[in-house]
């Protein structure tokens, strides 16, 4: 464990607590798109089927149980809790998901380390990680107003991912032959996803005025 | 054959 593997970490942990917070204290996921929060729990179902073969330590397993209970429940809430899903706004997240994930999948097949049911799935989540966040990032090109716990969010998302960046030119500098292609190109993808939504979360920061993408 | 080593980042 490194301090960029740790702050990572706990960035990650902060945008899901971030966007629990607003869905449970103002009951309202207006802004926020279903169709990644549903990537998202598809991710990591699909890069934690170790968690109970691989014991690694408490921290990888109670952080895997963490991810795994607050994806699922941001998905129930924004489905079924009566008042939250009133905000959820359908006609604008529109993105086809699946064919996200199809190529994900089909690149998982040909590309992977082993070609063992764990690692192709535990690939895939890494590919599909990659792109998970293009439906919230045209849900957020639609909705005109973003509030600031929606960019707080997004923005904790996206710096997680740069932050294991860092993790891994750590480790790759540090540990002997530590190669890992699949995450690291996937990874650097993500974060470049988020590039322009850095930009103008700056931008909106620097000129203390509310964040806007252009359209 | 040897095991592979498990992944250790989440």
């Amino acid at each position: 464990m490194n301090i960029f593997r740790l702050t990572a970490d706990m960035t990650h942990l902060m945008s899901v607590i971030v966007l629990l917070l607003k869905i449970h204290t103002i009951k309202s996921c207006a802004g926020i798109s279903l169709k990644t929060q549903e990537l998202y729990a598809i991710v990591f179902t699909c890069r934690y089927l170790d968690i109970f073969t691989d014991f690694i330590s408490f921290y990888n397993t109670i952080m895997k149980v963490i991810f795994l209970w607050t994806s699922f429940s941001i998905v129930w809430y924004m489905r079924y809790h009566k008042i939250v899903r009133r905000s959820y706004d359908k006609d604008q997240d529109t993105f086809r998901h699946v064919f996200l994930m199809l190529p994900c999948l089909v690149l998982a097949l040909l590309i992977n380390e082993r070609f063992t049911f764990k690692e192709v799935m535990w690939t895939f989540s890494f590919y599909l990680e990659a792109v998970a966040i293009l439906p919230q990032l045209v849900l957020l090109q639609r909705t005109r107003n973003i509030d600031n716990l929606t960019g707080q969010y997004i923005f904790l998302l996206g710096a997680y991912r740069a932050l294991y960046i860092l993790n891994w030119i750590y480790r790759y500098v540090t540990e002997p032959n530590y190669v890992h292609w699949i995450p690291w190109m996937s990874g650097l993808v993500q974060t470049l996803l988020y590039g322009d939504f850095f930009y103008y979360y700056f931008l909106s920061w620097k000129n203390n005025v509310k964040l806007q993408l252009p359209a | 054959d040897v095991k592979p080593e498990p992944h250790d980042e989440l």
